[in-house]
């Protein structure tokens, strides 16, 4: 039996807005932990990680280990249905093919229960090893997100350079090239505003934009985002979910042979 | 000539 309640419902909403995209079905495996997931994009470019820590639920029970496979994008139409203010309710039972999304309004006055066929799916867990980071830059989100859009108007790829200058995004493409460079700025009104960089080396990877912009769907989930890069490594960029857990997307770099 | 990378060359399998 799984009984997992979740005052803050809009966040499940929004970890399912971020992911849809990249993945289309996926385990979420339950514990004792939390909810997690863990799944590739079709291509094996790259990899989600999400956690939801089970002390950020209001009720979780958990009985047993459980994995649910589930097609994103239908769990993502039926969590589309609930309230951004209701709270969320996961149910399944040991041994069912199906799982049930409760939706209460915040003045219970409106009770939903959508049920969703569950699915088997074939998926291969994989161990990330713990890595230092050569660079880790921590940024606001939107920014993060208007430049990755910004430059894959002009090209398909984006160079991330970390030096004690900055970190510098570069792409060229047909009609051109471009240069966004971020100065470490922790002189803000708000912490959440600020750009801050550690270096222990100085990095330079190339990535593919289409991704980096997949993973920006995650910018509703915080106001910051955390980018981990060494060399020869795929990057980390991590969304951390209140109080909860995270959203972390792995992309493997694109490398000169 | 620049390749893209598959992310299980560098995570593996558990």
């Amino acid at each position: 039996m799984l009984e997992l309640r979740l005052v803050q419902g809009s966040l499940l909403k929004k970890v399912l807005e971020s992911i849809k995209e990249l993945v289309n079905d996926a385990n979420f495996d339950c514990s004792s932990t939390g909810f997690s997931l863990q799944a590739m994009d079709s291509s094996h470019v790259a990899l989600v990680a999400l956690l939801l820590r089970s002390e950020g639920f209001e009720h979780y029970r958990c009985d047993r280990n459980l994995s649910m496979g589930m097609n994103l994008n239908n769990m993502a139409k039926m969590l589309k249905c609930a309230g951004n203010d209701d709270i969320i309710t996961i149910k399944a039972d040991d041994g069912s093919d199906t799982v049930t999304f409760m939706f209460e309004s915040p003045t219970q006055d409106k009770i939903s229960d959508f049920e969703m066929k569950l699915m088997d799916i074939d998926s291969e867990h994989l161990g990330i090893p713990e890595a230092e980071y050569d660079a880790i830059v921590r940024m606001p989100s939107a920014e993060f997100a208007r430049i990755c859009k910004d430059l894959s108007s002009i090209g398909d790829t984006v160079v991330i350079s970390v030096t004690k200058e900055g970190v510098k995004f570069s792409t060229k493409g047909d009609i051109g090239a471009a240069n966004i460079v971020c100065r470490q700025n922790t002189t803000v009104d708000k912490p959440d505003d600020a750009t801050v960089i550690e270096m222990k080396e100085p990095v330079s990877l190339q990535f593919a934009l289409r991704y980096t912009n997949f993973f920006t769907k995650a910018t509703p989930l915080s106001s910051t985002v955390t980018i981990s890069l060494s060399n020869e490594l795929p990057v980390v960029v991590e969304y951390k979910i209140a109080e909860m857990g995270y959203v972390r997307f792995y992309l493997a770099p694109k490398i000169e042979e | 000539m620049i390749r893209q990378k598959s992310i299980l060359s560098f995570f593996h399998k558990t």
